[in-house]
């Protein structure tokens, strides 16, 4: 599985969490505004934070992170 | 499978729960408002908690915590 | 396979049963108003109930626990 | 798979069968009204039988034990 | 795969039939008028017969035994 | 996968017959008026033949044997 | 997989035909006027032939042998 | 995978072609009007030819061979 | 998988391309107008091409070659 | 999977690039006007280029190249 | 899995991302006007990243990266 992230905004980062029994954070992406990045859940990757405007696409619903 | 937490406050906690016989919490995410966590299943992460306001898409539905 | 459980009251309690031959009470997480569960079938867990008012969605209906 | 029973009366029944050659109950755990209990089929349970007024949710339908 | 029966009258019949080389009976439970019986195929029940006015939940479709 | 068939007359016959390089009736099932047998293909049968008057249930269509 | 015949007329003819390199026919079921035969496709037969009046239910669409 | 050939006249021919390296004609199959050839792909059959007015059910479509 | 080509004139070409690190033509098959060809893709075949009128029937989308 | 190229005019190019640690052309297939091509990704092929006006049919949507 | 993305400017750039501990970017692919590049996830590309005016076809949904 994937999601896809379009950032709204510059310095939106995508941010990837371990996967294991600790969860640090692995990866910080910066995106500027328009560019997309699409990422997969992976042997290192269980989780994924998003900070700053964005729209998200996701299997279970699209997400606007700045909606009220 | 995962599932999309957005924050509509801050201070919003996503709790990991440990897989296994004993069920205990292995991580606290804390999110600011707006900032979204995607959150897989896992070897160590069989059962996930959130409090306080914000929206969660899953595959059996969309939760708004705070709705009445 | 995962439920989601939103408690809608306080002391709403979520309870894993055992898998195997027997079947006996191994968790009961506590979840206060508001706060929202998420939780697989495991090894360990083969049966959930659930006591108090909440909203249980699952893939096979959305379940208020108390309506009439 | 999964089926959800919520009871509607106090005294509900739900009542494990044994997978294998021969058919016992192995386990009945008693429901409250509007407790809920989501049960799964297993390596011990192969079928199941629900004495008293309650709703379950199946993959096939949904069935009100006391419908006319 | 599971099938679902509901009693619609006492003394309504489940019977598992075995699988392999020859068929036989090897098991009948009796319900009562609004029991609920869920039953899977398994390694030793490959056909069910249902004797009694019943209402039965199948993956094809729902079938009133008693119907004209 | 299984199909089922609901008998609407006396004496209906739910026929087996073998899987493998010959094709013999190993099995035959006489349903009285009402009764339903929900039966597998399996390691044995490979095809059904049904005589007599039913409503056969399948996952490519529902069939009244009689229908004109 | 499986598909379901049945006859419109007597002398339906259900044909299998082998797997393999060669392709020969292996067995011929007969159909009276309103049988109905359930047929998978199997180790031995991997191509059936229908003849005579018959209503074909498949996967892939519902034939009436003799639509114009 | 199978497809169905529903023959519009006589002498409507199926032919079998082989997988592999090389691709020749292993079966002809001569079809008389309203017969009916259900044809699966297998080890030895990666194509098949469809010769005269017929009637082809397939899972991306349903083709009338002499259509204008 | 599989493709339906329907020629619509004669002289339709299917071409067969190698899998593998080199691409060629391992096969070119003729077809006369309202010949049908149903291939599949194999451990030979990873490309296929088409010449000429026709249309064809793919689980992406039916296709007519010489649509404006 | 595969993806669906119709060349709109004539010298279209569907071009496979290498599957691996390097992202190389591997192969480039020029299409006439009217020419379709069908093409899996495979051991050696895991990005897919196209350049000239052509409409490519797949999974995730239907591309016109050339559109505004 | 694969994505699809048709460049609606010059000098769009579609930039595979390491899958592993270290999230290097290994490639970047340059996109004239119209050309379309249809890109797989694969062993050595966990996530990808797209710059520049473009419609990306995805299962979660269909980006234009240029959208207010
Ligand atoms: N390290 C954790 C990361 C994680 C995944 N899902 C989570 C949910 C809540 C908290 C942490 C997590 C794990 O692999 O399980
Ligand atoms: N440790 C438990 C966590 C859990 C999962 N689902 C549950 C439901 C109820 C209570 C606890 C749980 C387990 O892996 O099984
Ligand atoms: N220990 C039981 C728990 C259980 C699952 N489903 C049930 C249904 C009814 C009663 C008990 C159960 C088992 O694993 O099988
Ligand atoms: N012991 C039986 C239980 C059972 C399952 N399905 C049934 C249907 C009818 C009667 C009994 C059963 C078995 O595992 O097969
Ligand atoms: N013993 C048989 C039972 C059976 C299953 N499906 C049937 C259909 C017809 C007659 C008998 C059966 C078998 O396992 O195959
Ligand atoms: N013995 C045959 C039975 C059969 C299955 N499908 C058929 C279709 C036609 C004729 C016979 C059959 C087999 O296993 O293959
Ligand atoms: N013996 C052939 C039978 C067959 C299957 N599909 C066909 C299509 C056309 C002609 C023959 C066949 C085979 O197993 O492959
Ligand atoms: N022998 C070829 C047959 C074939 C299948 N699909 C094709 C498409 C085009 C030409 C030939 C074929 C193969 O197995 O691959
Ligand atoms: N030999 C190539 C054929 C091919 C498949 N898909 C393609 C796309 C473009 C160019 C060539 C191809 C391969 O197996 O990978
Ligand atoms: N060699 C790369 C090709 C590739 C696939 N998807 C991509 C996305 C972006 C850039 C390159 C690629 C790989 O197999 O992974
Ligand atoms: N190297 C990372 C790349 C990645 C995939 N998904 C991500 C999400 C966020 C940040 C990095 C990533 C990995 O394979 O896991």
């Amino acid at each position: 599985p994937y999601v896809v992230i379009r950032a709204k905004e510059n310095g939106v980062q995508v941010i990837g969490m371990t996967r294991g029994e600790s969860t640090r954070l692995h990866h910080t992406e910066k995106l500027d505004r328009h560019e997309v990045m699409i990422a997969q859940f992976t042997e290192h990757t269980s989780a994924i934070k998003v900070r700053g405007k964005a729209t998200i696409y996701t299997a279970v619903g699209r997400i606007e992170t700045d909606s009220p």
